[in-house]
């Protein structure tokens, strides 16, 4: 069975608009001016971190709370399945698109980040550890 | 007036969930 999360009941503050990211070259931007290669370039320096790619096979609302969802992905090469519930507004960055979330009106409302809606077949930017065996 | 504030900076890899794969074995 596919491992599950727990998520926090608020989003933190990093994904509000304006909210300023520092990447692994020292590099300083706007969290809605990410792109695609800032995350892939900073995992590259990185010696610990790795991206994977995850991509969305199933979004449900979740059982618990109306204001969860519960995604789950393939991740990697070895397609592992992880669920996460998380918050409908909770931005994931899909790769060549930017931020998207379950419920892209809430999360621009809530953080006014730009946001796509999450869907199926998504492929989203994780991470995992580099020696992870 | 208008006071000089710190700006709080957040590293890259706070805002990519760590999707770890469900160990088997």
């Amino acid at each position: 069975p596919p491992s599950s999360t727990a998520a926090p009941s608020s989003l933190p503050p990093y994904f509000i608009k304006g909210s300023i990211i520092q990447l692994a070259d020292g590099e300083l931007k706007r969290v809605e001016d990410l792109r695609t290669e800032d995350f892939i370039q900073s995992a590259e320096i990185s010696s610990e971190l790795k991206i994977d790619s995850s991509t969305v096979e199933r979004i449900e609302g979740s059982q618990t709370s109306a204001n969860f969802a519960v995604v789950q992905f393939s991740v990697g090469e070895h397609r592992s399945q992880v669920s996460v519930e998380v918050l409908l507004e909770y931005p994931f960055f899909v790769f060549g698109q930017g931020w998207s979330s379950c419920c892209p009106d809430r999360t621009t409302q809530l953080l006014e980040l730009p946001c796509s809606k999450l869907s199926v077949g998504d492929v989203c930017i994780s991470l995992t550890l580099k020696n992870l065996k | 007036n208008v006071e000089p504030r710190s700006v709080p900076v957040f590293p890259w890899h706070s805002l990519v969930p760590f999707l770890e794969p469900s160990q088997s074995g």
